[in-house]
């Protein structure tokens, strides 16, 4: 991949597609 | 917005990188396209359990408000179609 | 931005769609995920002609500036990486 690809190892096992603006955004478990 | 090359150094970039390849691979399977999304992510090695959103997904719901803010711009409203919300907003 | 529903009938809508698709295949060959992007563009039946910009294209750019100013919002500038011109803008 090149320079600019997203990092092999996501910050998470589990990512969730959500909406980044929903209240609850920042409590949902990853 | 940042001086030149600075962009590289922002310290959001990784978050910002790995948030978008997740959208994108959302946007493939929304838009129906799953062998690519399949292959997007054998291709930037992700085996990763991802839960989607709602279709559209944010991707889509997110590019058409900012395309739309960019129609409805002073500079590009006569040319482009846009929301009269948006020609609001740009006005306010 | 949108009363409910409205959405749907904003008249960017339709050119919206195509320049995402067209923004997303350029991310995906960009990323080096050429299997995908041919893959896209033949599961979604795009015909027409497709000149790219540079690296890393116009979606990776302007989502990243996008993410920075999410992150350096007042109620998230704390728990969020940002870089120091989005928290001037926010202020500002």
């Amino acid at each position: 991949p090149s320079e600019y690809a997203p990092p092999p190892n996501p910050s998470a096992d589990h990512l969730i597609a959500a909406n980044p603006f929903d209240d609850n955004y920042n409590s949902i478990s990853y | 917005m940042y001086p030149k090359g600075k962009a590289a150094g922002v310290p959001s970039d990784g978050q910002a990188r790995e948030k978008l390849a997740l959208y994108v691979y959302e946007y493939l399977l929304h838009m129906g396209a799953q062998k690519s999304a399949q292959s997007f992510l054998s291709e930037i090695h992700w085996e990763k359990n991802i839960t989607l959103g709602e279709p559209p997904g944010f991707l889509h719901s997110w590019w058409c408000v900012f395309w739309d803010l960019y129609c409805a711009a002073p500079d590009r409203r006569e040319t482009c179609e846009h929301s009269s919300e948006t020609k609001v907003f740009h006005d306010y």
